[in-house]
Order: structure tokens, then C-alpha cells, then sequence
């Protein structure tokens, strides 16, 4: 369980989400699996960030309330990972 | 008899059937790409 440069609150409510999903997403464990991947891949900044911290927040408290929505909020966290990737494409300007 | 019955709910919110299927394809995709 690495966490990179995450701040360690970060880094716990991350995995505080993942455990809690990864029990509601038994039949797509890949799901979880890609979910780390955005995550290794985001931005150390961003990782450490309050945003981070909030949007983390937020998924958890909404999923603990509605598991039927379990594949919205990990597709909204992946979402917000790869918009602040470290390896985000530089817009090309002519 | 299927045992979907109890662990199926998730499939029934319209809005998590469609995140499901954006991730899975989403998987995929950078699965034949790599």
C-alpha cells in the first residue's frame, strides 16, 4: 500500500473509499485496480491537495449512503484523477 | 435459482448501470491500448 506523495490524511481516506468499494464491486475487481492506477498516475500537488481531500470526502460519505451507486462516485474520483494527471497531454496551440 | 436477487440493486440505479459501463469500456480501452 504505497501512497506516493499523498498527504497521509489523503492517503487514508483514499483507502478508507477503496475498502469500502471493493466490497460492493466483487464481480469488477479491475474496477478497483484501474481506480489505483488514475491514482499513481495523478499529480503528486494535486494528491496532496485540499480539493483532493474534499472530493474524497464527499464520495465517501455519499457512497456509505447510497451503495447503489457505487460505480458513479469510483468514476467520478477516476474522472477527477486523470483531469489532474501528471502525464496530462499539453493542449497543442497553433 | 439465480442469487442476483439480493446484490443486483446496484444495476437497478440507472445512473451506476451507466458509470459501470463507462468504466468497464473505459478498462478495456486502455487494456488494447497498451
Amino acid at each position: 500500500r504505497k501512497a506516493g506523495s499523498m498527504s497521509t490524511d489523503n492517503a487514508k481516506l483514499f483507502e478508507e473509499f477503496v475498502d469500502y468499494c471493493t466490497s460492493l464491486t466483487q464481480e469488477h475487481p479491475e474496477v478497483i485496480t484501474f481506480l489505483r492506477g488514475r491514482l499513481s498516475k495523478a499529480s503528486p500537488t494535486f494528491l496532496s491537495s485540499v480539493e483532493f481531500h474534499n472530493i474524497l470526502s464527499r464520495c465517501l460519505t455519499r457512497v456509505q449512503k447510497k451503495r447503489t451507486k457505487v460505480y458513479v462516485y469510483i468514476n467520478e474520483l477516476c474522472t477527477v484523477l486523470k483531469a489532474n494527471s501528471s502525464k496530462r497531454k499539453i493542449n497543442l496551440s497553433p | 435459482a439465480p442469487a442476483e436477487d439480493d446484490d443486483g440493486d446496484d444495476d437497478d440505479d440507472p445512473e451506476n448501470r451507466i458509470a459501470k459501463k463507462m468504466l468497464l469500456e473505459e478498462i478495456k480501452a486502455n487494456l488494447s491500448s497498451d
